[in-house]
């Protein structure tokens, strides 16, 4: 497959990025009992959680099969317990 | 299938819903049509009810929004999020927004609002989303059929395990809503039994199941698993039930003279109907009259046969035009001047003059049981 071209790839980061804070995090700050690796990265944490979910290959990247998915119309409510 | 931390539930068993706000791109008959469809898909597999309100406060308040309407969870336009709901609780609790950016239908051309209100009713009963692809509570947006819809099992066991299954009054809990299909061959006499159709063909009488028996007049020469049939003075329609892997994609008919099949099969939509009816449960055809007519849910259209189209007004509710006939038509013939109507293991007859039910019958009763 040809390389996504830079700006492809700025848009797809920037669509990610919305996708995992409207659909996978928890609002309000952690919750009780869960503990957050201060500086951890947690996008690529959220992407595996996205990838687990619907059942892809969890790899924590932007790959193909998770940017189709990240495209398709959904649902409102997040994935993640909130 | 998830639920919502905390598992929250309605307490009780009878809740409000009130469309408070609409869409331009469907009209009011239509969304309401859409919401009661989508509420029904859930209110057959568990003891809920849901009864409409056109004022004040409903436990689901249902509404299509633009943007930021105000609960921390702004639309964005077209595609994207299409709609969201509030898991049961007070206040915004069970509320269902939809965007009204979008372009919502009964069909496929846009987002079938059928298709995405039951998923979303599923959040305001208390279902998270589920990571099984093949459920109605997957996140992504899949079309589904409204009519014949059946809850996938995994949204099944997930409201169950809320709300419990719904119960018969003979408290056995009931399967929930589908096509009359049981795939388990009843014996002759089962009073149980049902028939996917009934005809007249010249002087006999056409009883089908998709099973070669009872003691039926089996034709061969026609694909099995058949929901419809008519015989008009001018033609034969036989109606399939699909899929079925003789008939290629979508609703078909068949005519025939006699056993003698026409040509190929063509496509239902011959007779007018609108694009969202996929299939048909039943159709009868009224000599006098020289009218047919077709069942679709819980309703019925009417083709007249001599001007060969539909007529106008249609569809009506079979309830409402055919008083004392209950539950799903599976099948309908006409014979001396009364109309047998077959719905599951009952058949009534209705007297046409009368216009109501003059007796019920047992569906075996017609193969001397």
């Amino acid at each position: 497959l040809p390389a996504a071209s830079p700006r492809t790839s700025r848009n797809n980061y920037r669509l990610a990025q919305a996708y995992l804070d409207k659909y996978y995090t928890k609002k309000g700050g952690p919750q009780i009992g869960e503990m957050v690796a201060r500086g951890g990265n947690s996008t690529v944490k959220k992407i595996k959680e996205l990838q687990e979910f619907f059942g892809l290959r969890v790899t924590g990247k932007l790959d193909r099969a998770t940017m189709d998915v990240i495209k398709r119309p959904r649902c409102g409510v997040p994935d993640v317990a909130n | 299938y998830r639920l919502f931390p905390g598992e929250p539930k309605w307490k009780k068993n009878t809740l409000t819903y009130r469309i408070s706000k609409y869409t331009p791109s469907m009209t009011p008959a239509e969304v309401d049509r859409a919401m009661e469809m989508a509420l029904r898909a859930w209110s057959s597999a568990v003891p809920l009810n849901f009864v409409r309100i056109n004022a004040g406060e409903a436990d689901i308040m249902i509404s299509f929004e633009t943007g930021d309407h105000g609960d921390s969870y702004p639309f964005d336009g077209p595609r994207g999020t299409l709609a969201h709901a509030f898991a049961p609780g007070e206040g915004l609790g069970g509320d269902t927004h939809f965007d009204n950016a979008e372009k919502w239908t009964m069909g496929t051309n846009g987002f079938n609002l059928f298709t995405v209100a039951a998923h979303e009713f599923g959040h305001a009963l208390g279902l998270a989303h589920s990571t099984d692809p093949s459920a109605l509570m997957y996140p992504t947006y899949k079309y589904q059929n409204p009519y014949g819809f059946r809850l996938p099992k995994d949204d099944v066991k997930g409201i169950q395990a809320l709300y419990g299954p719904r119960r018969a009054f003979s408290g056995k809990p009931t399967a929930p809503h589908g096509p009359p299909h049981n795939p388990s061959i009843p014996d002759l006499c089962d009073s149980n039994l049902s028939f996917d159709a009934v005809t007249m063909l010249g002087k006999e009488l056409l009883l089908f199941r998709d099973r070669p028996v009872p003691e039926a007049v089996l034709l061969t020469a026609l694909p099995c698993c058949l929901v419809g049939a008519v015989q008009s003075w001018t033609r034969m329609a036989l109606i399939p039930y699909w899929p079925s892997p003789e008939v290629p994609k979508g609703p078909h008919y068949w005519i025939t003279r006699g056993f003698q099949m026409q040509g190929p099969p063509r496509t239902i939509y011959d007779f007018g109907f609108p694009r969202y009816v996929q299939r048909i449960d039943a159709a009868v055809y009224l000599k006098d009259a020289q009218k047919t007519l077709f069942f679709v849910g819980d309703e019925y259209y009417s083709y007249d046969e001599r001007k060969r189209k539909m007529e106008k007004d249609y569809p009506k509710s079979t309830e409402e035009e055919f008083s004392g006939v209950n539950g799903q038509i599976d099948a309908a013939v006409e014979l001396n001047g009364y109309i047998y109507f077959f719905s599951g293991p009952k058949a009534y007859k209705y007297d046409t003059e009368k216009e109501d039910v003059v007796s019920v019958l047992k569906s075996s009763s017609w193969i001397g049981c």
